[in-house]
């Protein structure tokens, strides 16, 4: 896609696939999705199914408030809440044919937007930093 | 600055000033640090001295990387270390008069960037939303 004018880029082109995408299941105990957080570092990722559908995403401060109790952080709550009872389900969504400014538009409001065929399959996100990166490189062209 | 061409912009335009961003000062304990971050919603804040001088940043990764011990996260750890300890010292700075396109630059890499005067000063913080915000606004005039 190097040589695709910018505004001619579909998400496809701009998005990280799936297999390179950090996620947690809907079953998982909190604990496993905090310690998936923290190992690879990132604020929040993609929550899905067993048969590979998007459900939601989570992060760090979703896991965090949820267990902050009134004098300290309940961290025997980690094992026992599942991602699901807390997981944010309310996101866009983009699909893999999406336009470039579609995604621009997306990524405003939200650091990484999910990627979902129309039977809801995961097929990837979209970040600011891939919007941003090629934004940088038009303004210059 | 509505009227200001993007490119004209200076980071001034943009940013965040100080009074309305969340920070946490040097000497605080990871605790205090970790609450202002789980309240605020923020995954990383600026680091200040007393004499609002800025130091660094910390964020809810650098915090549950430091206390995470080999079977649980040690939560004893948070009143015993301080913010000075485990924050992140090196970080890109702008200045106030620093243009659009050098503020675009640093974004692609981090969330925020921190503005500061030639003293050290914090004046506030330029984030990838504003960014966003300006270049959707521009590609669509
Ligand atoms: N391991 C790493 N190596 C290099 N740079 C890193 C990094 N982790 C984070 N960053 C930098 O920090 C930004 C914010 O990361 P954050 O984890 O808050 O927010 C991330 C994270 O929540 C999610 N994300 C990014 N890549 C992911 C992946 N492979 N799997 C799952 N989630 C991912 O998308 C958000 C936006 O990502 P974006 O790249 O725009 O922006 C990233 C990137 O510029
Ligand atoms: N209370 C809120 N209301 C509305 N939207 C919210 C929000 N909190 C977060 N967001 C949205 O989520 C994005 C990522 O926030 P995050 O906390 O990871 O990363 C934030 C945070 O670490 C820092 N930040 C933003 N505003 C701040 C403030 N007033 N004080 C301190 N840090 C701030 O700059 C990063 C990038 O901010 P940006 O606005 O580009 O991007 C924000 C914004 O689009």
């Amino acid at each position: 896609t190097q040589s695709k004018e910018m505004t001619e880029m579909v998400v496809e082109d701009l998005m990280i696939p799936a297999e390179k995408v950090a996620h947690v299941q809907m079953g998982n105990p909190l604990e496993h999705a905090l310690l998936v957080l923290v190992k690879s570092g990132y604020s929040a990722v993609p929550v899905l199914d067993a048969s590979f559908k998007l459900q939601g995403t989570i992060g760090k401060t979703i896991i965090l408030n949820d267990i902050l109790g009134l004098e300290r952080f309940e961290m025997e709550k980690l094992s026992v809440t599942t991602v699901r009872e807390v997981m944010n389900t309310d996101i866009p969504c983009l699909t893999k044919e999406d336009d470039f400014l579609k995604a621009l538009k997306a990524v405003i409001n939200h650091p990484f937007i999910c990627v979902a065929d129309s039977q809801g399959y995961f097929d990837g996100i979209v970040t600011r930093r891939s919007i941003l990166k090629q934004l940088n490189k038009n303004l210059h062209a």
